[in-house]
């Protein structure tokens, strides 16, 4: 029997390639 | 919960394209729905990071597109990030798509990121609104 390869699932918030800076106030 | 990506600093340097941007590629959104990369809708990460109890959603305006001085392969990217409009350079391969508020994925060189990724792409622009991330309930 052949396993199914399983499909890689990526979260939606990876698809953002940085984070804004800090806002401090 | 997401885990978070590490804190900026002012200019981020991806390693390499990643993988999720390949055409066909699986993406969960916060509720658990999933959807090809292609198929993303700015409502997509609106409504994901209404549900987040880390992350929220801004806006970050394309100020500056220029070549990079350390490769023709890469470009740099300036934003202005906010409300308080924050200032913050990336540098990424001229194939790096960033979604676009109301428009979709778009990068400094479309028909290269068509040509490696499938992804369908338009021309990143000066004044160009992408979406960004910030963490909620920062002190």
């Amino acid at each position: 029997n052949v396993e199914p390869r399983s499909v890689p699932v990526f979260p939606w918030h990876s698809l953002v390639p940085f984070l804004a800076p800090t806002q401090s106030d | 919960a997401p885990s978070a990506p590490p804190p900026p600093s002012n200019t981020v340097v991806p390693p390499s394209l990643p993988p999720y941007f390949i055409k066909g590629s699986i993406i969960q959104l916060a509720d658990g729905e999933l959807k090809r990369v292609e198929d993303l809708k700015t409502e997509d990460f609106i409504q994901s990071a209404e549900i987040s109890s880390e992350l929220k959603i801004d806006s970050s305006t394309v100020e500056r597109i220029e070549g990079s001085h350390t490769s023709p392969n890469f470009a740099v990217v300036q934003f202005s990030v906010g409300e308080h409009r924050a200032q913050v350079s990336v540098e990424v391969l001229v194939e790096y798509p960033f979604f676009v508020f109301g428009q979709g994925w778009s990068s400094c060189c479309p028909d290269r990121t068509t040509q490696l990724l499938e992804l369908p792409c338009t021309k990143l622009s000066v004044g160009d609104v992408c979406i960004s991330l910030t963490l909620k309930n920062l002190r």
